[in-house]
């Protein structure tokens, strides 16, 4: 554990306390994809099924079942209890684009030929590109809500600082994790649009609008 | 089940 990996995953934390309040304050998933949300209980399940056979720390266990549980309670805050407020009509982007690239490169780039790893590559490249569905619809709406954009810079700030961590992994352990690292430096990728509004325009006291 | 790498990272 370095001080960049553990300020990423706070960050990561703090990305699912502010959707949370976001959707309970407002009593409303408005602006949310429900597809990108539904894409990441499909990354935590798959890449922590090593819950059942692999032991790294209270620290790592805690997490992996808070993040589980967490994006599977959002699933049902959006699909049950606030389910009026969210517009399918404007979550339009073809989930399965992603999730049928993401299945084939996981076959080809992977640890070990097995059903965990396999699944667990999958699970890195899916997380790679999850947030699509939801940049789409922000892309298509051509606004947000400020706590929204505030949850999605904390989500980029998460992705963004493992790739310090990264680096400090390969000067003091030697380690180096070629696909996370290539699949995260995408992740992170995908963001810098945002990340550009979300700094010029948010952060200074203004809307979230994308130029018309 | 055997590791081939060690996923320590979240």
């Amino acid at each position: 554990m370095n001080f960049f990996r553990l300020l990423g995953d706070l960050s990561h934390l703090a990305s699912i306390f502010i959707l949370l309040h976001k959707i309970q304050t407002t009593r409303s998933c408005r602006g949310i994809s429900f597809k990108t949300q539904a894409l990441y209980v499909a990354v935590f399940v798959t890449r922590y099924l090593d819950l059942f056979f692999r032991y790294v720390s209270l620290y790592n266990s805690v997490m992996k079942l808070f993040f589980i549980a967490s994006s599977c309670y959002i699933l049902y805050l959006m699909k049950y209890k606030y389910r009026p407020t969210h517009d399918p009509s404007i979550d339009t982007f073809r989930i399965e684009y992603l999730l049928g690239p993401c299945f084939v490169l996981s076959l080809i780039f992977n640890y070990k030929f097995s059903f965990s790893e396999i699944l667990w590559s999958f699970s890195i490249f899916l997380e790679a590109v999850a947030i699509l569905p939801q940049l789409f619809m922000l892309q298509r709406t051509g606004e947000a809500e400020t706590i929204t954009t505030h949850y999605l810079a904390a989500l980029g700030v998460y992705r963004a600082l493992y790739i310090p961590n990264w680096i400090y992994r390969y000067f003091t352990e030697g380690l180096v994790d070629p696909i996370a690292v290539t699949a995260g430096i995408v992740q992170t990728g995908l963001y810098l649009d945002f990340f550009y509004v979300y700094f010029t325009k948010v952060l200074q006291g203004q809307k979230f609008e994308l130029p018309a | 089940e055997e590791d081939a790498v060690s996923h320590d990272e979240l």
